[in-house]
This record gives C-alpha cells, sequence and structure tokens, in this order.
C-alpha cells in the first residue's frame, strides 16, 4: 500500500480568545477531519490558548472561512504538510 | 530510510534494532539488552541497560511513546551513545554510571512507529484492533492505570487519544508497567521524552492536586530546564502537567508517580510550532544536546537526594 501523502495539507495556529471563539474550533473538529497537533484533542481547547491542527486542503478553505467569520485571527505554520515531510531529512548520510 | 544507522538521522525500526544490537556487541562491559515483551504485531520491545551492577538505583526512561514524534526515540539513542562514549573520559557521566544503573527503552510505540515510517507520518496511536470498530489503535499514553476512566472523551476508538478498552489493555503498556514494577526497589526515577512544545513536566495530569513532594520536583524542573538553556538559550517551561499542558489520565508519568517512583518527568522536545512533529534532522543534534545536559542534572540530583 503506498503510504499516506499530505500534498498541500496545512498546519495553522489559532488562539481563540474566548468561550465562543473556543467553541469554533470545537465544532470545526467535529464537522472537519482535524489533526490536533497541540493540544492534542479537541476537549482540551481553552480560551487564550495556543492550538496548532493539520486540516487537508479540501477542508482548509471551509475552516477558513468559519474562522474569518469568527474574527479569529490565524497563522499557517506549515504551507505544505508534505513538504516538510520530505524537508526533515536534510542531514545527508555520513 | 538507506545507509547506516546516524545519531544525526532519524533512523526507522530496523537500523534501530541493529543499532541496539551494536551496542551491545561494542560495549558489553556497559551495554545489555533486555527483551521486556512483545508489541501487537509481534515485534519485540527492547530496553537497554546502561551500567555494570544489578542492585543499585535506576533511572527509567523511555522514548517514542507517540509514533510520529520522531525526535524522541532519536533522543534515547543518542543518550545511550553518548553515556558509553563518554564513560570513563567525562568525569559526571563516569560517576554516575559507577553508581547507578540507566534503563532505556529506545522506542516504546514500535508498531507506530514502523507506520509512522511506512504508511502514515502522522500516526500517533499503536496498531491494536478494536472489536466493532474499523478505527485501529490506542494511545499508550493513555492507557495507564492512572484514573483511567475520568475522561469521557478518550473513549472512542477513532480518537486520537482512545484510552484503549481497559488500563494496560495494550501489550506495550503491560510489558512497560511489568518492568517497572519489578525493578521497583531500585527505580528512583522515570523520564519520558516526547515532542514538541518545549516543556519539563511532573505530576499530576488527572488532578490539579499537587503531589507532596511538589517543591522538590519544581526544584528539580527548574534547574533542569536551566541547564538545558545554557547550551543554546532554548527555553523550557516547567510545571504539573495538568496545569502547564493541559489535563490528562491515564498517563505514564503519574502512573509511575503512583506507583511509588517520586521523580517522575516529561519532557516535550523542540520545538514550540515551526516544525512541530517534523522537525528537521539538523536540529536533532542540539536538540539532543542540550537535552542531555538537562537529562544529567536530574540523574545527578536522584544520585545525591534518594
Amino acid at each position: 500500500v503506498a503510504p499516506l501523502r499530505f500534498d498541500r495539507e496545512k498546519v495553522l495556529r489559532v488562539i481563540p480568545q474566548d468561550e465562543k471563539q473556543t467553541n469554533v474550533i470545537k465544532h470545526l473538529a467535529q464537522t472537519n477531519e482535524l489533526d490536533f497537533w497541540y493540544p492534542d484533542a479537541p476537549h482540551h481547547v481553552t480560551a487564550n490558548m495556543t492550538v496548532d491542527f493539520r486540516v487537508s486542503e479540501k477542508g482548509f478553505q471551509s475552516v477558513q472561512s468559519a474562522l474569518d467569520q469568527s474574527n479569529m485571527h490565524y497563522e499557517i505554520l506549515i504551507r505544505d504538510v508534505q513538504e516538510e515531510i520530505e524537508k526533515q531529512f536534510d542531514v545527508k548520510e555520513d | 530510510t538507506t545507509g547506516r544507522h546516524s545519531y544525526a538521522k532519524y533512523n526507522n525500526w530496523d537500523k534501530i534494532v541493529a543499532w541496539t544490537e551494536k551496542m551491545v556487541g561494542k560495549r558489553p562491559d556497559v551495554v545489555s539488552r533486555i527483551k521486556i515483551g512483545s508489541t501487537v504485531e509481534d515485534n519485540p520491545l527492547y530496553v537497554l541497560k546502561i551500567g555494570k551492577e544489578n542492585e543499585r538505583r535506576a533511572i527509567f526512561m523511555d522514548c517514542g511513546i507517540h509514533a510520529r514524534e520522531w525526535v524522541s526515540p532519536a533522543f534515547c539513542q543518542w543518550f545511550v551513545y553518548q553515556a558509553t562514549k563518554s564513560y570513563g573520559k567525562n568525569k559526571i557521566m563516569t560517576k554516575l554510571l559507577d553508581r547507578m544503573n540507566f534503563y532505556v527503552l529506545p522506542v516504546f510505540n514500535v508498531d507506530g512507529y514502523i507506520w509512522s515510517w511506512t504508511q502514515n507520518r502522522m500516526w500517533r496511536k499503536n496498531r491494536s484492533k478494536h472489536p466493532n470498530s474499523t478505527c485501529i489503535g490506542t494511545d499508550l499514553n493513555r492507557n495507564f492505570n492512572a484514573s483511567w476512566s475520568s475522561s469521557p472523551s478518550t473513549n472512542h476508538p477513532c480518537m486520537d487519544t482512545y484510552r484503549g478498552p481497559a488500563p494496560e489493555s495494550e501489550k506495550e503498556t503491560k510489558a512497560v508497567a511489568d518492568f517497572i514494577q519489578s525493578h521497583l526497589t531500585s527505580i528512583k526515577a522515570y523520564i519520558t521524552f516526547h515532542s514538541y512544545s518545549q516543556m519539563l513536566l511532573f505530576p499530576y495530569g488527572y488532578t490539579s492536586k499537587l503531589p507532596p513532594n511538589y517543591k522538590d520536583l519544581v526544584k528539580v524542573a527548574k534547574i533542569g530546564t536551566e541547564a538545558l538553556s545554557t547550551q543554546y538559550e532554548t527555553r523550557y517551561i516547567y510545571g504539573p502537567i495538568a496545569s502547564t499542558i493541559y489535563p490528562t489520565s491515564g498517563s505514564s508519568l503519574d502512573w509511575a508517580y503512583n506507583l511509588g517512583i517520586k521523580h517522575t518527568f516529561a519532557f516535550e522536545l523542540r520545538d514550540q510550532g515551526r516544525f512541530g512533529f517534523l522537525l528537521p534532522e539538523s536540529r536533532i543534534k542540539p536538540t539532543c544536546k542540550e537535552t542531555m545536559l538537562a537529562v544529567k542534572f536530574i540523574a545527578k540530583y536522584i544520585l545525591k537526594h534518594t
């Protein structure tokens, strides 16, 4: 079986400011397949916490518009997860 | 994935197994390999014992409980190499190994680690199957018997943080728990290595209550993180799991503490999110070098105070 690829998948960072924004993240986790990097699950998300999650190429637009609608600032930590996976092997053989 | 084992690179499971054999062959006077069990997919769980004698204080260390946190097994390999290389040359390491043993489990979640290399780089759990579910895997750091059932949000097999059907239901957890229990009189500290977020954590995770020796743990964590930062000024925060990272149940750290090992720590290694689980290999060496300083401090403390 070919390994799973993560082309154009992104890792986003958001910091929900209040309970309302926290619930937006939790709701997004239910409706989109988000992979939580930090914290490790949506139920740990609280206000003012740094939240990092991976989102598929397909899911990115809906996540982006939900964050925009809720006036939540987000940062794109990784633009293309697959590219980063390949770049992690940056040391040549001894 | 080709080529030989390297401490500056990520190594797949086959290379790590071959490396364990090589370490024993190279330094049979200080390194021995113990098979403590096997995984669901029948891979061996190896602990490397670093030290000479049996009946003396020991520190148990494990790496790679979460499959995708690759820098963690890289650190365990680095530690074994540095410890054996500097024994007889470096004053502190010689003193440590003359007086205590280290039990190092280089990869806890072997099946998951293999899966993260071959199929899914983002895999976290082990590879156990669950009846009535097509979802695979248990989060081994939710599977220990430490307030195991207290979080209802971890009881679905499809979740990345699924705690398993029962405490110690997983072969890997059971093997580690049995090994630690059978060496309980000698093990004075337990250290587990994760990534990422640059933290040094101690109990508890399942309650906001502070452990009885809280002040002692704070002191060790404070000086440990200070020692770590002397190399490259990397900043780590420290504190109890529940308030420093987030509340968790079923963690190995809380379990080991409640068993009676009063110095238990979890490192969340580099970085703070720029690369996350995809830390480039070029950062392995600096990460390991600075972490080594903190681990050596903790070991010295254990030697002096337990």
